[in-house]
């Protein structure tokens, strides 16, 4: 029930993947016994404009082989940002990070849709690609600045299994068929 | 460390904004 125009941010911080992914001794291999699908809840966050900080706790997040596939997925899908914690010490440098940075974002939200539509417009042959560097261009021409944060990243190679996964079940599907 | 830096608006950022206003039905 958040505003249509607030800044929507969640900060998901876990040491371990969700249940139903194909980890090994899985107490519910099929996923939670609520029956919440997180890969369909995810992305119908990702429909509401919400983006995911998925904070992955380390070295507990390195004991499972999906964990971080599932973490920089997450993010991904939400357009949010997936960063390794260490120590609970930059837990509220993170939260504050986060929030920060994509209020900075939603505010050039108005003023980067202009820029789309106006390439749309004019040179509708132009790919997804072309239109972000464009635009980026554009932006970075007008001298806007935004807040960062910088962190250590969590990353995966692999990540698109889960990534392009519209279900727990063809998430754990596609991992077990690439494994 | 994290750290929060202001600086010129990056490639990355804006690829995150153009996939949700995508996503969300504006771009």
């Amino acid at each position: 029930p958040w505003r249509e125009s607030a800044t929507k941010v969640c900060i998901l911080i876990a040491d371990a993947p969700p249940h139903g992914l194909g980890e090994s001794n899985d107490g519910f291999p099929n996923g939670a016994p609520t029956g919440i699908d997180p890969i369909e809840v995810l992305d119908q966050m990702s429909m509401k404009g919400i983006c995911v900080y998925s904070v992955g706790c380390l070295p507990a997040l390195s004991a499972y082989r999906h964990a971080t596939k599932f973490f920089v997925a997450a993010a991904e899908k939400t357009n949010g940002q997936a960063v390794a914690l260490g120590s609970a010490d930059s837990l509220a440098d993170v939260i504050m990070g986060g929030a920060i940075e994509e209020t900075d974002l939603n505010g050039l939200m108005d003023e980067m849709c202009t820029e789309v539509r106006s390439l749309h417009a004019t040179e509708p042959q132009l790919g997804e690609e072309e239109v972000t560097k464009r635009v980026w261009k554009t932006l970075s021409y007008r001298g806007l600045k935004t807040r960062q944060m910088r962190s250590a990243k969590l990353s995966s190679s692999h990540a698109n299994l889960v990534c392009t996964a519209r279900s727990l079940g063809a998430a754990r599907d596609a991992l077990k068929l690439h494994a | 460390p994290v750290i929060l830096e202001e600086s010129a608006i990056s490639f990355e950022q804006v690829q995150r904004m153009y996939k949700k206003g995508k996503v969300t039905g504006w771009a």
